[in-house]
């Protein structure tokens, strides 16, 4: 398949950062440890993927994507 | 259902409730009955009452507003986030704002019904925080649902509760005759499971129960669980009938005397149209299932123990039908209430039993549970 163009795939990078900032409490901390920023992006995918019953596998795919689009609540999904 | 931490909630059940500001995409008093209208849904099973003000201070504070609006949570321009609500507390708690940059509507299923966004917030400012299960109110998506005919789904009747309790005026014994049971969400693993109709899709699987689908994907064994609406606000909850043409590359819908059309997960314009425009007789008023036969190129349509058999290249019906599916499916038992025809092997789905045929032979291979594409 056609690798996404970088535009979309840079876009389409912010909008997950966004969401699991905005819903999963991802710290804004991946400046300062990039490795431990991976870490943590790859945990709260997980926590995601896993609410709303998607295959958790702590990476990117099309139909994550496709749920973090779509329009919602905004209040966290974490209840803390 | 989930609430938040320390199953935080009022210490009363008489709250009061002001419309601080209204948007200019509704009338105010469709605004008014709206906001009404979902405070009532959770008051019905609680012993929670409303009591509007019209200055000062509430305990649930609703207003309109974009972008930063001075919560320290700013909204984010059409689409996105809708709308959000803080948890039952003095000042903020309790309070709902909703994003003026949506376009809230109240009569139809296009842009966001206020409605629907409104009573998962008041969720919300009760004490209740989101669900995982894709049919309650208190889901973060939102899905739209013909607002005359909510009726508060069992998964958040149960959260609401656990905080208040149960409507002290109304009498178990008695339910509300207006209001039907609560709607519940399918479990893929019950072993009883009932299915409406099935198909494939480009690769990938659908199967659909009453309001929803599962999506099966063939690489995962993690089938995701949607609202219909979610995906095609036009489509309607509990189908009759599902399949894809390949030499359409279309799934089509049906529905008592009508059909629908994807392309791919676009709905086709031009459609319901009925089933006669399927080749049906006019005597026939609804299907139970449907599958398109790649060795014979035929599309077949069921209702219950007959099928009949449709030429898509001619564009016209078999001579000949219809048949018993018990003479040409031999072993078959009940009637046809789901079909697909998947890697060589036909399925004819009666109850919660599966039959598989090979495609080829015709020739009865096992009986299976409804469920077996489910991954349980």
């Amino acid at each position: 398949a056609p690798l996404l163009p970088p535009l979309s795939s840079t876009q389409d990078q912010k909008v997950v950062e966004t969401y699991l900032m905005k819903f999963y409490d991802l710290k804004n901390e991946t400046d300062s440890d990039p490795h431990r920023g991976v870490h943590q992006m790859t945990l709260k995918l997980k926590e995601m993927q896993q609410f709303f019953g998607l295959e958790v596998t702590g990476v990117m795919d099309s139909n994550t994507l496709e749920v973090m689009k779509k329009p919602r609540c905004g209040v966290p999904d974490l209840a803390e | 259902y989930t609430t938040f931490p320390g199953n935080t909630k009022w210490k009363t059940n008489k709250l009061t409730y002001r419309i601080v500001n209204y948007t200019p995409d509704l009338p105010q008093s469709e605004v008014d009955r709206a906001i009404e209208n979902a405070l009532q849904v959770w008051a019905r099973v609680t012993p929670l009452r409303f009591t509007r003000l019209y200055s000062g201070t509430a305990d649930i504070m609703i207003s309109f507003g974009r972008g930063d609006h001075g919560d320290g949570y700013p909204f984010d321009g059409p689409d996105g986030t809708l709308a959000h609500a803080f948890a039952p507390s003095v000042g903020i708690g309790g309070d709902a704002h909703f994003d003026e940059d949506e376009t809230f509507t109240s009569r139809s299923s296009s842009g966001y019904n206020l409605f629907l966004v409104a009573a998962h917030e008041f969720g919300h400012a009760l004490g209740l925080s989101h669900s995982t299960d894709p049919g309650a109110l208190m889901y973060p998506v939102y899905s739209y649902t013909d607002p005359e005919r909510f009726s508060l789904p069992l998964d958040d009747i149960r959260g609401i509760q656990s905080l208040y309790g149960p409507n002290p005026d109304v009498t178990p014994e008695k339910p509300d005759p207006e209001k039907p049971t609560p709607p519940t969400t399918p479990n893929a693993c019950d072993p009883n499971l009932v299915i409406d109709g099935i198909t494939t899709l480009r690769g990938e699987m659908m199967v659909f129960k009453n309001r929803f689908f599962w999506r099966v994907y063939p690489q995962s064994n993690q089938p995701e669980l949607t609202l219909i609406k979610s995906f095609w606000p036009d489509i309607p909850d509990n189908i009759d009938a599902a399949y894809e043409s390949i030499k359409a590359d279309r799934v089509f819908i049906f529905k008592g005397e009508k059909v629908w059309a994807l392309s791919g997960y676009d709905v086709v314009s031009g459609y319901p149209k009925t089933l006669s425009s399927m080749g049906l007789p006019a005597t026939v008023k609804r299907i139970t299932a449907a599958l398109y036969d790649e060795v014979s190129g035929k599309t077949l349509f069921f209702d219950n123990k007959y099928y009949y058999s449709y030429d898509e290249t001619k564009r016209q019906m078999d001579k000949g039908y219809p048949k018993l599916v018990e003479k040409s499916f031999v072993g078959m038992q009940g009637g046809v209430t789901a079909a697909l025809q998947y890697r060589g092997f036909t399925y004819l789905f009666s109850g919660s039993n599966m039959h598989e045929f090979s495609s080829r032979s015709k020739k009865l291979h096992r009986v299976l549970r409804s469920n077996y594409f489910l991954g349980c």
